[in-house]
């Protein structure tokens, strides 16, 4: 099973 | 006071077509560099971000920075009201609470206005790094979104891979598995049809297929597509809007539980 990872841990909030 | 106005009407019908099943309600900015717009899907997996440069409108005036809340279901409800050649022209008042969608036909004779009323709208803004990419695949709009349709039959997420052989597609289901290679080409007649790939590194990364297939409905802004990927890192999946900016789509990747 794989994970799906929420894409604002890639961004930095502005 | 804002007024911009879009000679190629339909670019913006296309826009809205493309993102509004992904993104229910988000926010326009409007500055002097151009409309752009950057909002998650619900479920904070991918992110859009679009822009229209303010040098791709034949007139563009926004007299001091805006932020329009909106929501793309009602918005993209209007625009369809807009014909395929008709010139579409976005105003709004500083601190109003609508925005206007004025549409005309190509000869003049038909002249349309559209108010809707914005909402407020509480999304934080992400800062998104300039990144090298490990990977750059561009290749047809139509070829990608054939592959994601294609998989997405078999089973529920691709992986990815770019080695210097090509580009490999693959994914496996409870029916079997699948997997499908482009080689770089090079077309002398159409650079449109061509398939180039550029690579530092080889990388792989495991995606939904849900949320490709869902960009793909930005195929009818460009014949290509451009997927950027880098070990570990979101996929950017980019469809350039002729002469007047981009529409480009993050996808987290899947990874071990």
């Amino acid at each position: 099973k794989r994970g799906q990872q929420s894409i604002s841990k890639f961004f930095r909030t502005q | 006071m804002l007024e911009l106005r879009l000679v190629q009407g339909s670019l913006l019908k296309k826009v809205l077509d493309a993102i509004k099943d992904l993104v229910t309600d988000a926010n326009f900015d409007c500055s002097e560099s151009g409309f752009s717009l950057q909002a998650m899907d619900s479920s904070h997996v991918a992110l859009v971000a679009l822009l229209l440069r303010s040098d791709g409108f034949e007139h563009y005036r926004c007299d001091r920075n805006l932020s329009m809340g909106m929501n793309l279901t009602n918005m993209s409800k209007m625009l369809k009201c807009a014909g395929n050649d008709d010139i579409i022209t976005i105003k709004a008042d500083d601190g109003g609470d609508s925005v206007t969608f004025m549409f005309e036909s190509p000869s003049q004779d038909k002249v349309s206005d559209f108010e809707m009323k914005l909402m407020d709208i509480d999304s934080e803004h992400l800062g998104i790094p300039e990144t090298e990419y490990h990977a750059i695949v561009k290749m047809p709009s139509a070829e990608f979104a054939r592959i994601c349709r294609d998989l997405s039959t078999i089973g529920d997420t691709v992986v990815i891979s770019v080695s210097k052989d090509g580009v490999k597609f693959s994914t496996s289901g409870d029916i079997g598995s699948a997997n499908v290679v482009c080689r770089q080409n090079n077309s002398v007649d159409n650079k449109d049809n061509e398939t180039v790939i550029e690579m530092n590194e080889p990388v792989s990364l495991t995606f939904a297929l849900r949320y490709l297939n869902s960009f793909t409905k930005a195929t009818t802004l460009s014949n290509t597509v451009t997927l950027s990927m880098s070990k570990e890192l979101p996929v950017v999946v980019e469809y350039k809007i002729a002469e007047i900016g981009h529409i480009r789509f993050y996808l987290a990747p899947k990874i071990e539980d």
